[in-house]
């Protein structure tokens, strides 16, 4: 985390705030529930207490404004700036400003004004950007279901206000998690177009041949409509298409677009209704099968046909000797299957049907 | 061949332009002229300064993962403290 220069903050922990206008996007009771809550994200882990105002001056003042809207600190139409805030101080310090020219939602759709407010609040407190991209202060917009202060958040506000005494530990929302940490696991893998995609909690990281440092995101950066947390992923080459599992639902994405008519039900592809999640899936290229794991055992489901082979389920233990009975995530290169279990990662032939390597799952990660 | 290169210089300069504005609202790079050379040394350093704010590969070059996250929808508070 990081404060702005000199500690600003405020002195007294009642601070005021007043909105002055109201944005035509969302009804004025969803305006003032979402700022009211995103003022709650911040006294629940501080002694901070916030009276609304509705004359006069307050410590913030909120506004929704376009373009250049009074400060000579102009907005910049649809996207790029959303936002912004001003320290603690006098005058316009604390003040908090929303760009009209967005669409302001309550929901996942961009751009959720609880979010975005939450954020702005943590400036008009004293919090400057943090650049770990699980944080709220991270200056980039996510959506994010939750609670959606991190570790790193509630220790920064905490650092300037103290602990809020009257409320128990708040549970903070997961950081990041550390591509070298000996003990890492994944949750998925998959191609996609060329790039490899390894989900991890709510984050994925990105590697490409030409990218020496793999690059870690929020999956809802990228993806609003998939869900925190990804069981399984594949892609069809064949098709330009990657499936993401989770739970009993699958999304399919044509790059970084959702296909129509998605998510869908996994029991669609032939799966019985005990099948509550997948944890790993692969598409064999040469043969044109997708492998589904699901606990000890596996499926066949054929892609052209668009049905599961008979036959199945059969044994993970027994036709892949060597790398256990169970798999969190699979990836297929060249006639290897590289299957990951826990924190490592199995190099198996598909030719000879048999373990050539054994290596740390987070090798593949330059680790 | 004439066609062809204004469509790419017109695209390169829209980056070069796109990635001047963010550098001077969020990383305190001043306005104005200072004169080609030390522009150009000041603009890389800013970029290396903001690669290394989103744990992007530093290399001072306006490369296509720094143009991406110069894209994306962002708060207007600066990133560095002013």
């Amino acid at each position: 985390y990081n404060h702005f220069p000199r500690d600003l903050k405020w002195k007294n922990t009642n601070v005021t705030f007043r909105i002055l206008n109201y944005t035509p996007d969302l009804r004025k009771a969803d305006v003032d529930k979402a700022v009211r809550n995103a003022f709650n994200v911040w006294s629940r882990v501080t002694p901070l207490r916030f009276k609304k105002l509705y004359e006069g001056n307050a410590d913030i003042m909120i506004s929704f404004g376009a373009k250049e809207h009074g400060d000579f600190n102009p907005f910049d139409g649809p996207e790029g700036l959303l936002a912004h805030a001003y320290p603690p101080g006098n005058g316009i310090g604390g003040d908090t400003h929303f760009d009209e020219d967005e669409t302001w939602t309550k929901d996942f759709h961009t751009f959720n004004l609880f979010l975005v407010a939450a954020h702005e609040f943590g400036h008009a407190l004293g919090m400057a950007h943090s650049s770990d991209p699980g944080s709220l202060m991270y200056p980039v917009y996510s959506y994010g279901k939750g609670y959606p202060l991190s570790e790193d958040d509630i220790k920064g506000i905490q650092s300037l206000y103290g602990e809020n005494p009257d409320h128990g530990r708040v549970k903070p929302k997961p950081d990041a998690p550390t591509k070298c940490d000996p003990e890492l696991s994944f949750d998925a893998i998959t191609e996609l177009r060329g790039e490899t995609i390894i989900f991890k909690d709510r984050f994925y990281w990105r590697l490409h041949p030409q990218m020496p440092e793999p690059e870690q995101t929020l999956i809802k950066s990228t993806w609003p409509e998939l869900p925190n947390q990804v069981d399984a992923a594949y892609e069809n080459p064949e098709k330009d298409i990657v499936i993401i599992f989770s739970g009993i639902q699958m999304w399919a994405l044509n790059g970084y677009n959702l296909v129509e008519g998605y998510p869908k039900y996994i029991h669609k592809l032939g799966l019985p209704k005990t099948v509550r999640k997948i944890d790993a899936a692969v598409n064999i290229r040469d043969t044109g099968k997708t492998l589904l794991f699901v606990d000890e055992e596996y499926w066949s489901y054929d892609e052209e046909k668009g049905t599961m082979d008979s036959g199945y389920p059969r044994s993970i233990e027994n036709d892949f000797p060597g790398i256990g009975d169970e798999v969190d995530a699979v990836a297929y290169h060249y006639g290897y299957l590289y299957f990951y279990h826990e924190h490592i990662q199995f190099e198996y032939s598909y030719s000879s049907r048999k373990v050539m390597r054994i290596m740390r799952a987070n090798s593949i990660l330059n680790c | 061949a004439h066609t062809l290169a204004k469509p790419i210089a017109n695209e390169e300069k829209d980056k070069l332009l796109l990635a001047e504005k963010y550098l001077r609202r969020y990383y305190d790079m001043p306005a104005g002229l200072q004169g080609e050379r030390k522009a150009s040394d000041l603009m890389h350093q800013k970029i290396r300064e903001m690669q290394a704010f989103f744990r992007l590969e530093v290399t001072g070059k306006l490369d296509d993962n720094t143009l991406e996250v110069m894209e994306m929808a962002r708060c207007g508070v600066p990133d560095v403290a002013e």
